[in-house]
C-alpha cells in the first residue's frame, strides 16, 4: 500500500526532525 | 517526561521555529532551520507538511503540538 509507505517515511521524518531539536535543546552533538 | 514538560517542550520547538513570534509557522520558516538542524530543506518541507494537516500553509501550535504526541505517543508499539 502506497499510503502506508508514505506513512512511514513521514513517521521517520517527523522523528529525525523532533529527535533533531530535542538534541539541539539539550546540546547534545 | 510529565505532560506539563512535553507542553512547556512543545512551545519552546514551536517558539524555535517561528522565529518572528507570528503565532504560526509557515513554509519558510521551516526550511529555515535548514541551516540550524542536520535535515535537508527538502526533509523541512516534508515534516511541514505531515504536521500542517488542514493544508493551508500555515502550521499553528495545536497542529505542532498534535505532531509532537503523535511522535512522542503514537508509534506502534508491538
Amino acid at each position: 500500500d502506497p499510503n502506508m509507505k508514505a506513512g512511514a517515511a513521514n513517521e521517520g521524518v517527523l522523528a529525525n526532525f523532533f529527535n533533531s531539536l530535542l538534541s539541539k535543546k539539550t546540546g547534545a552533538p | 517526561m510529565g505532560q506539563n514538560t512535553i507542553l512547556e517542550k512543545t512551545y519552546e520547538f514551536f517558539q524555535m521555529c517561528d522565529i518572528e513570534n507570528k503565532g504560526f509557522i509557515t513554509r519558510r520558516d521551516m526550511q529555515r532551520l535548514n541551516s540550524e538542524l542536520p535535515l535537508s530543506a527538502e526533509e523541512l518541507e516534508n515534516v511541514f507538511d505531515t504536521l500542517d494537516s488542514d493544508g493551508n500553509g500555515y502550521l499553528t501550535l495545536d497542529e505542532f503540538s498534535s505532531g509532537f504526541s503523535e511522535f512522542l505517543f503514537g508509534r506502534k508499539i508491538s
